[in-house]
Formats: C-alpha cells, structure tokens, sequence
C-alpha cells in the first residue's frame, strides 16, 4: 500500500539499525502510541516478522493509581521528502485480466511523492524506573490481563513512536502509454488510432499524529513489573524468568546452607515494616521503598553492605531511589523470591548508580560504609565472585582452593 | 524472533520448512481437503474472521477441546476436530502456521489469494515468487531479480496476480525485460506469500 512504501522510505532514512517496526495499517496506528499495549502472537517461523497487535490498553489500564503516563521525549521534527520518477520504456504484452489485451510498444512510468514532518517520541529508561517504583499492578488483576495470560502470547509496550507531525497527503501515479494493436478495458481513454494510455492514481491522506513505526519492549508481571528493553528468547510476559547462571545457583545454594528456610522476606519483616511506612507516608511508592530501605539498613548495620548506605531514613529519598535500583536489578536477574531473600540476608547487595559519593559513616548506626566496591557478575572470572562473596561475609570460610 | 537465517540457508531453509508443513496437510482426506478449500475461500478476505479463526484454534489447541462454530470458521475447525471434539494437533499446527504467514500479508494479498484459490490459479504466482526468492537469496542486498519468461505466460503486467501479489510486498516491478527489484526489507512478507502459495496451491491440486 502507499501507506506502507511511505514508511519503508521514512524508516530507510531515519532508523538505519532496524529497532523500529512499521506499522501494516494506518488504520490501526492509532494503538501504537507511547505506554500501548501490545500483544505479541507466537511466531511460527523465523522467516517472517512477527505480529503486534493493539489490545487498545495503555499502561495505566494495569497500574494504579489510575493517573496519565508521564510525558514523553521528542526528538524531531524531521523533514522528509520523496519524490520518485522513473520512466520505462519498451516492448510489452499487457493482459488486463479478463477485461481485453495490450500489445505493442508502451512507456510506462511511475512516480511517488510525499513531504512529511515526523518525530520520534520515546520513553526514556528512567521514566520505566520511576514508574515501577511508583505505581504498581492493580489489584485485583484486571480481567484483560487475566485473558490475555491463557492467551499464550507476549505483551509489550510501546517505548518508542514515530509520529507524523501534520496531516500529508501521499500520491502514487502510474502511467503506461502504448501503441500497437489493442483492446482496451473502459477504462482506458483511447487517443486515436492505435494508442492510448492507462493512468492510475493512488492518494492516500495521512492524519497528524499517525504512528509509522514503534519500537516494543516487553512487558514481564508476575508479583511485581517491569519493562525490559533488551528481552532474550527465554522471558516472557507471564513466564518464568530465565534459568540462573551457575554462578547465581551457587549463591542461591549457598543462601539455602546459610539461612535455611527462615530466610524470606516475611521472616525479616518487610511486609509489616513496609506497611507501616505506607500508613505514615501515605505514597503510593512507600510500600516499595520501605522495603528497599529496611533491607537495606539491615544489611548496612551488620556492616555486609557493598555500596552505599542511605543516609536520611526518609523513603522518598534519593538515596532510597538508589537502594531500590540495587534491588531492582537484582530482582531481574534473581530466579526465586528465596533466592533473593538469601542474598539480600547476606548484604550481597551491587553498588548502585551514584549521583554522589556516598557517606563514610552510616549517620544511624555508626559503621563504616564500604564503597567503591562492585559484586562481580556471572562472566567475571573464574572463582571471583567466590572471594566476593566471602568478603562481603567474612564468617563464610574462604573456598580452598582460592 | 524473526531470525536471520545463514546465507545458505536462507532458500533452501524456507523451502524445507513449507515442504514440511506441507507434508502434514497432506493426510487429510480428499473430502476434508475440499471442505477446508471451500472454507478458506471465504475466510481469507475477512480479516476478522482469519484472526478469530486462529485464535479459536490456540484455544482449542490449550483447552484440548473445542467448541462449535457456525460458517466457515466453524466448517474449518470441523475439519480439525476429532470425534472427541479435540484438535487434531499436527493439522490445527499446519492451519495455524498458514495463518501466521497470512497475518503477514495484507488485505489486498488476501483478496488475491482466496480469487486464486477459488480459480485454481495459484501455481504460477508460486513459481514467479519462488524464482524471485531463489535468485535473490541470502536476500540482504537491493539487486535486479529477472523473471523467467516461461512462468510468466501471456500476460505480465499490473493487472495479472502475481504482479499485485509481489507488488504488495513493495517490491518494484517492470514489466520490460521482466524483472523485479529486490528489497530486502520485504523479505519477510515475500517468504510468507511463499508459504501460503505452497500451502494453498498443495491444497487445492490435490
């Protein structure tokens, strides 16, 4: 369609890596604004792209409070023009099917032309972060979600859009001339003996604000959400996380050796501590910041902390913005809620993005923060993470062979 | 998800694959065959009738058992469907890997296809749109792809089907020393009309 060459043209220029994927209709590019959801049909073939399709949900249909996404980045406009003329001539056989039979010499030329003002509108990855820690899933389930899990598909939401900034008209022209012996379809105007010419016209009129392309990221829920702009093959909306590296199931057996089945997040009070914050705070990011702030304090008083400590026990703080980026990133690669709780009860617990340089002491408790230190992941070498893990926990015994 | 196959694999991989499909709708018998065929004419230009068609099959396919339908939709599960009202799973496999490269096409391909189907025409789109694919494989350059002159009949220009067929997948065409552009942007709508091209054509010799 003429909607569809449009893109490719737009596309061609303006996203050279391929993240983008082209909308098929202009009908339905309404559903692919920033914050839409979108479900993912299962592919059966790696030959052919697959399918994305509105579920006419954004969102903020899932999250409570039920208040508007935050704003999205522009980048643009950009001005893009295409004009095509090309020409051929030669010696055809042209059948109009059913309809007569051209034959003869023929030009046929064809031209294309659209001037558009698109920009790209994105979500920016902090804008994700905030929002998980902000707003959580809505409870009860909404009944969408609870279809679209026996479903069997994968849903996504829109980080990235390109949109057209005002209304443009595309036009699509086609035009054979030819002479030579004919019978004509009606609807070609015969200029006199022996020539004519068939012209066809397509105009397509694009609205302001249509989506040509987006850019998907996939949607994970189970007890809590996230976005994941970089999935692999192995998660799914639904689905479990994806097996644990060897590394992680050596922490995690290693969490069961040490805490034993005591070790879980009710078994540190996090639910009632994170309760209580709510109440007195009455945010609606309290209850999740709570628990990022006790377990954190908790680590940093039994001085297993490797970054920094907070330093106000204020849960809108800053710094709990940076306690609950560690726990969020070790929740995406943590494989059971267990295994999490284990490590956080050993202060295994990764240094976070620093806006500053973080306390010497911890102003509460007294001790000494240690900083600068970094948990090693699964692709450091081999036996690293073991000297880690016995250095954020000196009674664990040093491996004998390190 | 849409991998991109080794160069060598590109054709060949794609031609294993449909055959393969194409293997599992050949058990059905000839009665069902033309049941299906008759159905699928009129479900292919109804685009809400395809993707209601495919999402009663996933169903089917999760709950073990389906549930009756009226019109076309309802005939092709009929043909799916054991006596113990379950898919059968090899065949409701095929049906659905034929929507899935359906639901890479548009409307207007639809259109095109159910008409071939009904008129049994369908196998020379299918030769013009295997050679294009076979001469332009690893497909990841922009080149010249000629068309065979004995596939292309007597007519060849903007009014036969297969022109449309490869046009719609933004393909550039000319009917002079036949012969197509290739873009490698459109190779997975082209290796999808390729695979409905088999599927339907295998249906509808048979």
């Amino acid at each position: 369609s003429a909607f569809e060459r449009v893109i490719r043209s737009v596309l061609r220029e303006l996203d050279g890596s391929g993240e983008l994927v082209p909308v098929d209709s202009l009908g339905r590019s309404a559903g692919f604004q920033p914050y839409c959801l979108l479900l993912r049909r299962r592919c059966r073939s790696a030959f052919w792209r697959p399918r994305f399709e509105c579920v006419d949900m954004s969102i903020r249909d899932i999250l409570e409070p039920d208040a508007p996404e935050p704003d999205t980045e522009q980048a643009g406009p950009f001005h893009f023009h295409d004009a095509v003329d090309g020409q051929l001539r030669g010696s055809v056989e042209l059948a109009a099917l059913g309809q007569g039979r051209l034959a003869g010499e023929a030009t046929v030329s064809g031209s294309s032309s659209a001037s558009m003002h698109v920009s790209l509108l994105s979500v920016h990855p902090n804008t994700w972060m905030t929002l998980r820690q902000e707003r959580r899933l809505r409870q009860p389930e909404p009944q969408v979600l609870q279809q679209l899990r026996g479903c069997g598909g994968d849903l996504y939401v829109v980080t990235k859009a390109l949109q057209t900034q005002r209304e443009v008209e595309v036009t699509r022209t086609q035009r054979q001339e030819g002479s030579g012996q004919f019978a004509l379809p009606a609807a070609v105007c015969l200029e006199g003996k022996g020539q004519g010419h068939l012209s066809r016209k397509r105009t397509v009129t694009i609205p302001a604000g249509s989506v040509l392309a987006f850019r998907p990221a996939l949607l994970t829920i189970g007890s809590d959400w996230d976005v994941l702009l970089f999935p692999d093959k192995r998660q799914k909306t639904f689905g479990l996380q994806p097996p644990a590296s060897p590394h992680l199931t050596w922490l995690r057996a290693g969490a069961a050796q040490t805490s034993g089945a005591a070790c879980t997040p009710h078994a540190h009070g996090d639910t009632a501590y994170a309760r209580e914050h709510t109440q007195q705070h009455a945010h609606v990011g309290a209850h999740m910041g709570a628990r990022a702030h006790k377990s954190t304090h908790e680590s940093a008083h039994r001085g297993t902390l490797m970054g920094a400590c907070t330093q106000e026990h204020n849960p809108h703080s800053r710094e709990h913005t940076w306690a609950r980026t560690r726990e969020r990133t070790w929740q995406r690669a943590r494989p059971s809620r267990a295994g999490w709780a284990g490590r956080r009860h050993r202060g295994l617990v990764r240094a976070a993005p620093q806006p500053g340089p973080p306390p010497a002491a911890c102003p509460h408790y007294g001790h000494q923060i240690q900083s600068g230190q970094s948990f090693r992941p699964a692709s450091a070498a081999p036996g690293a993470h073991r000297l880690a893990l016995w250095w954020a926990r000196p009674t664990l015994p040093l491996p004998s062979d390190e | 998800a849409a991998g991109s196959p080794a160069p060598s694999e590109a054709w060949s991989g794609l031609r294993a694959e449909v055959a393969e499909q194409a293997r599992g709708l050949s058990v059905l018998a000839g009665e069902l065959r033309g049941q299906l065929l008759g159905s699928l004419v009129h479900v292919l230009p109804e685009a809400e009738a395809l993707r209601g068609l495919e999402e009663s099959l996933e169903q089917g396919l999760r709950r073990g058992h389906v549930e009756s339908q009226a019109g076309p939709v309802g005939a092709i599960l009929e043909c799916l469907t054991l006596s113990c009202r379950r898919l059968e799973e090899g065949l409701t496999e095929v049906v659905l890997y034929l929507l899935g490269a359906l639901a890479a096409l548009t409307e207007t391909q639809h259109g095109l296809l159910a008409r071939g189907l009904d008129a049994g025409a369908l196998l020379a789109p299918l030769g013009l749109v295997g050679s294009v694919l076979e001469q332009s494989a690893p497909w990841r350059l922009r080149q010249p792809v000629s068309l065979p002159a004995q596939l292309l009949g007597s007519g060849w220009g903007p009014e036969a089907p297969a022109w449309a067929l490869l046009q719609e997948c933004g393909l550039e065409l000319r009917s002079d020393a036949p012969h197509v552009s290739w873009e490698p942007e459109a190779r997975g709508q082209l290796c999808a009309l390729y695979a409905c091209l088999v599927l339907l054509s295998g249906l509808s010799q048979a």
